[in-house]
């Protein structure tokens, strides 16, 4: 079976963030080169840093990605915000 | 914990498994699914039955990639599975990409993916409490699965405490026409406190502890017993007689209950294939009429007692017995012969348990362990919680 690449880069990073509701939905869409502005950038890592029980640095290091790695639910972490998980 | 804001307004929830995985065995999966709803059974009123067609309240498929929700699976690893909140009709789907496994370390461990979605099928979100079971990482497999204190006060929040007498979920016909009865309450009655010699202990694969006495059974608490009990063992495990000798809950999660010259095995609380099979059939080189059974933490072997002999029996071996079993009970330092009961429980603490007595075993010494007070202690004050009842057995000339 085709193996689901761990998070190696900004652009995963910023993919999986958004996949999991911590930054909008667009940003999901790698085509659109949607600008992130830096402050939600750096609040987007530390919420998700904060929820996996990470030293919250606001900084995409080694241990953040490591975790944004690991196998899990594909069920956002932030609920509520965006389209949540609907049914068309 | 987190509440995404929606709910089921029924307790008795139907499901249905409309697409099967690839790898596993089918009766296999609806055992494993049923045991991942059971968990969110035990502290709740909530019940779960399966049915094979028609509509359901939670449907669930394994897939792979794209499969019509608009959110694609990502191939092995990374997503494992996701789950609709009730408001979004509560289905879940699991990455059939992934290597789904039951009771072993290897692949991914569908009972626990499975009860993790279902708690967002039932209207939770992740937690940020890493030991939860809605915590949103895969924590690898876990043979003795406890649902955390966060998880039971986020479904409790939603559906409140368990009231009702143990309906075993899955326990009906696959119809929604439940027959409307209960079943007879067994008034709660303190002769376990006169007579507290038991029958059998043991740990359940969720690791709730429960203590056999007769054609009844009593959960315990970490210091007595739970509200409403006793209750009827045939209510708990339909299909298993009373007056077990022995029983135990091996690592792959499945419970073996003891008598006479039978035994029978359970998934949680539901009989797993034709039981009962003889002893001579399934545990070769062990004898009939037991008196105690457990695993034992030092080494994850089975242990069996009879009068004043032990046997070790491991399921990878062969032949599982060695020929230099049986021994004599009296290697366990301090251990009395013609026990009622042995167990590991949930402590770590091995235990062992005659008459109205036990004593706690100290593993590392293989003996009994040294404490104030001493062993053997009464049962009745210490498992039991009965008031007005001794504390010691000094001075006690039996």
């Amino acid at each position: 079976a085709a193996q689901s690449a761990p998070v190696s880069s900004t652009t995963k990073a910023e993919i999986y963030l958004s996949q999991f509701g911590y930054l909008p939905a667009s940003a999901r869409n790698p085509e659109n080169s949607g600008l992130q502005d830096k402050r939600t950038w750096v609040n987007a890592i530390q919420e998700f840093q904060s929820f996996a029980g990470l030293n919250i640095t606001g900084e995409l290091d080694e241990e953040t990605m490591k975790l944004m790695s690991l196998p899990r639910c594909g069920v956002r972490d932030r609920v509520g915000t965006g389209d949540g998980r609907s049914k068309r | 914990y987190a509440l995404q804001g929606s709910r089921w307004r029924v307790k008795n929830l139907t499901y249905k498994i409309s697409k099967y995985p690839k790898r596993l065995k089918r009766n296999d999966v609806d055992a494993e699914i049923a045991r991942a709803f059971a968990v969110w059974s035990e502290d709740t009123d909530l019940t779960f039955t399966r049915k094979t067609s028609g509509p359901v309240h939670i449907e669930i498929k394994f897939v792979e990639s794209e499969h019509g929700d608009g959110d694609a699976f990502d191939g092995q690893g990374g997503t494992l599975a996701h789950a609709f909140f009730p408001v979004f009709g509560g289905d879940a789907h699991f990455d059939d990409a992934e290597l789904w496994t039951i009771g072993s370390p290897r692949g991914t461990n569908l009972f626990q993916v499975a009860a993790h979605e279902f708690g967002h099928s039932l209207g939770l979100s992740h937690s940020d409490q890493s030991s939860a079971l809605m915590a949103p990482f895969y924590r690898g497999f876990e043979p003795v699965f406890k649902l955390d204190e966060d998880d039971k006060a986020a479904i409790q929040s939603l559906y409140g405490r368990k009231t009702s007498q143990l309906t075993p979920t899955n326990a009906f016909p696959p119809t929604t026409h439940r027959p409307s009865y209960t079943p007879p309450k067994v008034p709660l009655d303190d002769s376990i406190c006169k007579d507290s010699k038991i029958d059998t202990l043991f740990n359940s694969p969720t690791g709730e502890t429960y203590a056999f006495k007769g054609d009844k059974y009593y959960k315990l608490t970490t210091d007595s017993v739970e509200d409403g009990y006793p209750k009827l063992i045939s209510k708990g495990w339909p299909g298993l007689p009373g007056n077990i000798d022995a029983a135990f809950t091996y690592k792959n999660g499945k419970t073996y209950f003891f008598k006479g010259t039978q035994y029978w095995r359970y998934q949680g609380t539901q009989m797993d294939g034709a039981y009962p099979k003889e002893i001579s059939e399934g545990f070769t080189g062990i004898p009939d009429h037991l008196d105690a059974a457990m695993v034992w933490g030092g080494n994850g072997k089975i242990y069996f007692f009879k009068g004043s002999k032990f046997w070790r029996f491991d399921p990878s071996k062969r032949p599982p017995v060695k020929a230099t079993y049986p021994k004599p009970i009296s290697n366990w330092e301090g251990v009395p012969n013609n026990l009622d009961a042995a167990l590991r429980y949930t402590n770590g603490y091995t235990y062992f348990f005659k008459g109205d007595k036990y004593y706690r075993f100290h593993d590392a010494r293989f003996a009994v362990d040294t404490a104030t007070p001493a062993f053997p202690r009464p049962t009745a004050h210490w498992w039991f919680g009965c008031k007005n009842t001794p504390s010691s057995t000094v001075g006690d000339h039996q």
